[in-house]
């Protein structure tokens, strides 16, 4: 079952924060349950898929597109600002929803509600899935950040290694450079020694004819 | 022996590479890993 | 100022959850403020740096050591598992508090709270700052699960480069290796070039000498 929890204002009593807690099993457009309560009572009511059908059709929306309209009101938290007008009455337990666009506000949705009996204990609940829903997100959190410091700690092995490579390159290439030249200017200097001797072993076989 | 000596010094370089000898990889490797300090 | 909120269980009301919030400004030991309610009624008491020194005296415990007793009980949701018991008596609006050890407990504490007029008041205002506590962790973890995928995205970058720069390296070598052996093989040709002539100019000088 997925859930959210919103702060909303009633344009009835905007200063008091009311809750507006929607849940649905499968997707939002199969149906869900909408719980409202401020903090003192509670009411609850079930919205189904084919009241969310009708809705859809007295609008002559698409019902994926209402769903959706649905969705950024009640469940995306953009119900928090000006752009979505709610309202409840508790003379008939209903609560409403109008969407806010330039200079018009158009119905979105209207949703019988029933008193809850019990309004604690639906309030204990909702207490109760924020107290995991925090204990979950921090477990999360000291995951993700003993996940980021060892993915730094990589990065930084890594990197290392990767400045000694190329480092180790450079060194490589100028060593074997060096170590070539080395054994090259032997064989450089072998060369001359024989050129040199090979003139004068000409040199001297020319004196030999020049003297017969 | 001197002969020898003699023979070494007309026959390879101080480094141990062969002057008439065409050389290989691992002739070579050999020849560079004993030079002690090329710079 | 920082706060914590846990769900206890009461001996005398062990079927309702109750909820615990203790909230301090510099420290614990400064003093803290509990809050307690069942999701319709709420109590508040504020404890001194005196009284909980007091308390620690009582005890006969050094004051640092009793905080951290009352810190494990109250705050570090170490209060929901056995190791502690929790009482709230409405008729004097006492909270205490025992640690349980192996087959004896001792008494931890006993705050005196005040029944709250508005307790829906107190229950909204846990109730958001439980959302603003899961915005904002939902928030940091999205931040740290992209500052992840970065991290992990230049560590395969640099891992990447490592392993070419490891390539390259070989190469080069390889490379080296190769040229210098063909310069060489050059120089080694013309030595045997110049030493094979030189052979033949001796010889032929030698000759000259015989017949002469």
């Amino acid at each position: 079952m997925e859930r959210k929890i919103s702060r909303i204002c009633l344009v009835s009593k905007p200063n008091v924060t009311h809750f507006l807690q929607v849940s649905w099993e499968k997707s939002l457009e199969s149906g869900f349950v909408i719980t409202l309560t401020d903090g003192q009572s509670a009411w609850i009511g079930t919205v189904s898929e084919s009241e969310i059908g009708q809705e859809a059709d007295d609008m002559a929306m698409e019902k994926e597109k209402y769903v959706g309209e649905l969705r950024k009101a009640l469940v995306s938290g953009a119900g928090t600002g000006d752009a979505y007008k709610f309202d409840f009455s508790e003379g008939d337990c209903c609560f409403s929803c109008e969407k806010n666009l330039k200079d018009v506000s158009f119905r979105l949705g209207s949703f019988n509600l029933e008193k809850v009996a019990n309004p604690a204990e639906v309030i204990r609940e909702l207490l109760c899935y924020c107290l995991d829903n925090i204990a979950e997100n921090q477990a999360k959190n000291e995951h993700l950040q003993k996940e980021n410091e060892r993915l730094l700690r990589d990065w930084n092995d890594v990197q290392g290694r990767f400045e000694k490579c190329v480092s180790a390159k450079e060194d490589l290439e100028t060593d074997l450079y060096k170590r070539f030249i080395l054994v090259l200017n032997e064989k450089k200097s072998k060369i001359r020694s024989l050129h040199k001797l090979l003139n004068e072993v000409q040199e001297l076989e020319k004196n030999i004819e020049r003297e017969r | 022996c001197p002969s020898t000596k003699q023979y070494f010094a007309r026959e390879y370089d101080c480094y141990g590479d062969s002057y008439f000898v065409n050389t290989d990889l691992t002739q070579l490797k050999e020849v560079f890993s004993g030079i002690k300090n090329p710079h």
